[in-house]
């Protein structure tokens, strides 16, 4: 799941 | 954030602004599809759906900012303001970009990392940027000669996507917490493939000097 909250990017 | 997604972000921002720039001085939409802009629009309205209930960094929040703004008063230029909107050649910006919406939609609904409402409307705008460029294209080989300022912000919104590959290779081996995105990895790739012929097309023309015209 991490990885899905981490929309770090535009 | 790196230097290659940085370069990246400021290109996009470049590609939006230059496009802002021909419509907002010269009053003319010519050579530019609707179509894709309204596809873009959807795109970030897809993707930035966390902006107030997700704060990554001011950074971040601003440029999201940024380009719902500009995504949306472009589409408010093209289709409201009255000297605008005179200049946009419907009869050649034909591509039915409908069909684009829904198979990035039910593919959205199939293949994404989480099935949240989210999480599946950024994999949707994850697919339909990757696709979102082709009315563009087709109307540019429509009209005979490109304006300098279409072919750059064409040039600059295909860069953009380029520096962000380079930008999840580096990432890759720089950030052992980073994981594998294939979605996004293989949407940015298909998407900058897009442009190959563009970018070769339009490389040419800068280097000779001469008026961009991409085959029939």
């Amino acid at each position: 799941d991490s990885k899905v909250e981490k929309h770090d990017e535009l | 954030m790196n230097i290659f997604r940085l370069a990246g972000d400021m290109t996009h921002l470049m590609s939006v602004l230059v496009l802002l720039l021909k419509i907002h001085t010269i009053k003319s939409c010519a050579g530019i599809s609707l179509k894709t802009q309204e596809l873009y629009a959807l795109v970030f309205a897809a993707r930035y759906l966390d902006i107030f209930t997700h704060y990554y960094s001011l950074y971040n929040t601003v440029m999201k900012l940024i380009f719902l703004g500009s995504s949306f008063s472009i589409l408010w230029y093209m289709k409201r303001h009255k000297v605008v909107r005179r200049s946009y050649d419907k009869d050649q910006d034909t591509f039915r970009h409908h069909f684009l919406v829904l198979p990035c939609l039910v593919l959205a609904l199939l293949i994404n990392e989480k099935f949240t409402f989210k999480e599946v409307m950024w994999t949707f705008s994850i697919y339909l940027e990757a696709v979102a460029i082709l009315p563009q294209l087709v109307l540019l080989q429509r009209t005979r000669n490109v304006d300098n300022l279409t072919g750059q912000y064409v040039f600059l919104l295909g860069a953009y996507r380029g520096l962000y590959i380079i930008n999840w290779i580096y990432r890759y081996f720089a950030e052992p917490t980073y994981s594998t995105h294939w979605i996004t990895w293989i949407s940015g790739l298909l998407q900058t493939l897009l442009y190959a012929d563009f970018f070769y097309y339009y490389i040419n023309s800068v280097k000779n000097n001469v008026r961009l015209q991409l085959p029939a």
